[in-house]
């Protein structure tokens, strides 16, 4: 009976499929153990380069500093290529960047969204924080203010590497991706809205697929007589993809 | 995408992102990266939050906020990064993501759905960086 009961429960934590870890020791252990650095993924570079800024002899620099040697380490290294210049080429091949920083003394925060042509985004970001009233700049206006602030650019942020898994993507008729609700469903666009489309031609039919609890399953196109599935549902996040 | 903590000596705390997003993305997006509580937050009074994972979707229910603000209602970090992730997987099963949280006394705890996350912590009792994975 003890090892049934053991068998569910293993069960049970199966079923859910999150997981987790907690660090070892208390509060009182860890009373003493400041400062800490902590990073997402095992990028020991970025947390050493923070940690020197952090634990330096003369007292070390601000939490802030540390972040930003950090955050640039890795966008210097660029860290599996999801951090940094060089790394996910959007549809038209170009790298841009997302960065943020906080301040969590005073609640400041400064960020750049779909920055181009500059390397530097939590410098950026920093930038921002410090020289603005604002908390987000985005695309070229980002750019403008972070050259006009002193960062170097502009710089072509694409790398051979990006350049050839982009055009990899469109020989592989730009699969995956991130439309849906559009045609063509499975080849580069331009794409249109689904509805504008069979409204405005009678090649493109549109046919639903239900399950046996009557839960639409799959949506297919035909098209120049080929069925084809739509990608709305495709994995595309993994270790190397991500935000 | 780095999402990082780093707390000083005085427990000053401060947080940042800094991600190229998802790849072959629609020209425009921006993911979760510079949305303030999504990829990161961080509170002195309360502790810090680091995300990762599919931005479209954590961006919907800013994880890293919901995080800091369980902790300063008194959950450990552990689970309030598991109520954190747990919010998203209920919406949405197929998610991947993961949060890193860490209290203002230190103390830091992962939780991840969809794939098996790594974080990395170096603090004064270490010799160099330790890295933590959390296993499905």
């Amino acid at each position: 009976g003890r090892s049934s009961v053991r068998l569910l429960l293993g069960l049970l934590l199966l079923r859910f499929n999150w997981c987790s870890a907690a660090s070892g020791g208390g509060a009182e252990e860890l009373a003493g153990t400041f400062p800490v650095v902590v990073s997402t993924w095992p990028f020991r570079e970025a947390v050493r380069a923070a940690w020197e800024v952090i634990s330096a002899a003369d007292g070390g620099g601000s939490a802030v500093d540390a972040v930003v040697a950090g955050c640039s380490a890795c966008e210097v290294l660029r860290c599996d290529g999801t951090v940094g210049p060089g790394g996910s080429p959007d549809e038209n091949g170009e790298t841009t960047l997302d960065a943020l920083i906080m301040n969590g003394a005073t609640m400041e925060i400064g960020a750049v969204a779909a920055m181009r042509y500059v390397k530097d985004g939590i410098k950026a970001a920093k930038l921002v924080m410090e020289h603005s009233k604002h908390t987000l700049l985005v695309g070229d206006k980002a750019t403008s203010f972070a050259i006009s602030m002193g960062l170097p650019g502009p710089s072509n942020l694409s790398s051979p590497e990006s350049i050839e898994k982009w055009e990899n993507w469109r020989q592989n008729h730009c699969q995956p991706n991130f439309w849906k609700n559009v045609a063509p469903a499975s080849s580069c666009g331009p794409y249109h809205p689904i509805n504008s489309v069979s409204a405005e031609s009678e090649d493109d039919v549109k046919d639903v697929v239900h399950d046996s609890q009557g839960g639409v399953c799959q949506e297919w196109f035909q098209n120049d007589n080929l069925l084809e599935p739509m990608n709305s549902h495709l994995k595309v996040v993994n270790r190397h993809n991500h935000d | 995408t780095i999402s990082m903590t780093v707390i000083d000596k005085m427990g000053h705390i401060a947080v940042g992102t800094s991600t190229n997003g998802a790849t072959f993305k629609i020209p425009g997006r921006v993911g979760d990266g510079p949305i303030p509580g999504s990829s990161s937050y961080a509170d002195d009074e309360v502790g810090a939050c680091g995300a990762t994972g599919d931005g479209d979707v954590m961006m919907r229910f800013l994880p890293c906020y919901q995080v800091v603000e369980s902790m300063r209602r008194g959950m450990e970090p552990l689970d309030a990064a598991r109520d954190a992730i747990s919010r998203i997987a209920r919406k949405y099963p197929d998610f991947v993501g993961a949060v890193f949280a860490i209290n203002r006394k230190g103390v830091h705890a992962g939780a991840c759905h969809g794939w098996t996350f790594q974080y990395s912590v170096r603090n004064s009792s270490m010799h160099d960086v330790e890295v933590i994975t959390v296993y499905p």
